[in-house]
């Protein structure tokens, strides 16, 4: 469970790096 | 039949999404009580991410003339923030009690709360890049429309000059978004009417000047060639329709589009 939180929270932040590309991507 | 209805976004999002249900049985089956490890890092880089995606998204409300997208926007910005304040007071209970029930609660309810929110933001987004493909579409429905009272050859040219901008324009966003799909029905659908635009379109011009000829060298015949015009715009009048349709559709729509 110690691996899976700290590896869920990694790949959230991840996606929320990716999503915010998404939109500076579309945006410009 | 697949869940997010854009292959960008399912990259984006589907690997959260396997990760946060994983977790969520995990914790169902783990209902010993064994101690949580210490969060505070992870979380405290999910909050700088979050307040950058705000920032971003604040940003692109701020600039866009797109009515609907600012008005959905900042609802999705929100629960995405909401959530990041789950995970940092999950985070901090944890701090204090490794074993907290509470705290467990709030990872899992943040953690769903930021994929839901996340999948909201894309969603309202991506729905706002369907309208601009939309709106050149509904471009194409205009000048197809005016079709019908062209009648010198110099109006025709000025036709051509207006229409195959848009209509390149138009061919090429639906192509990119035909490739985007993750529905392949709706893909397809897509091909098959663009194809069918691109055929129709320079039998449509032909059939205008043919129809002028006629005007000018006395008009007998007219009628016929007004009447197969006038076909061929409203064929392809109901493709570029049919594209509007289908592009609107998400695979949520599913039950209602077949």
């Amino acid at each position: 469970l110690r691996v899976g939180w700290e590896q869920l929270l990694t790949s959230i932040n991840r996606n929320i790096n990716e999503v915010e590309n998404q939109i500076l991507t579309r945006d410009s | 039949m697949p869940v997010f209805h854009t292959k960008t976004i399912e990259s984006i999002l589907e690997p959260v999404a396997n990760q946060v249900s994983r977790l969520v049985i995990l914790h169902e089956e783990a209902e010993d009580g064994n101690a949580m490890p210490d969060l505070s890092r992870p979380v405290q880089g999910v909050s700088i991410a979050v307040a950058n995606l705000v920032k971003v998204g604040r940003e692109t409300i701020n600039s866009s003339d797109d009515a609907i997208l600012k008005q959905d926007m900042p609802v999705s910005l929100m629960r995405v923030e909401n959530a990041s304040q789950l995970l940092e007071e999950a985070s901090s209970l944890l701090r204090a009690d490794p074993y907290s029930g509470p705290a467990r609660k709030k990872l899992i309810e943040g953690s769903r709360g930021i994929l839901q929110g996340t999948s909201q933001l894309l969603l309202c987004f991506d729905e706002s890049e369907v309208r601009k493909i939309v709106r050149e579409c509904k471009r194409v429905l205009d000048y197809l429309a005016v079709s019908e009272v062209i009648d010198t050859m110099e109006d025709l040219v000025q036709f051509l000059k207006d229409l195959s901008p848009c209509l390149s324009k138009v061919s090429r966003e639906v192509s990119n978004r035909e490739k985007e799909l993750t529905h392949q029905v709706h893909s397809e659908t897509l091909v098959r009417c663009l194809e069918q635009v691109k055929i129709l379109a320079p039998i449509l011009i032909c059939s205008m000047k043919v129809y002028i000829h006629i005007i000018e060298q006395g008009g007998k015949g007219s009628d016929e060639a007004a009447e197969n015009r006038n076909y061929l715009a409203t064929r392809m009048t109901d493709e570029i329709q049919e594209i509007i349709r289908v592009l609107q559709l998400t695979t949520y729509d599913e039950d209602t589009s077949e």
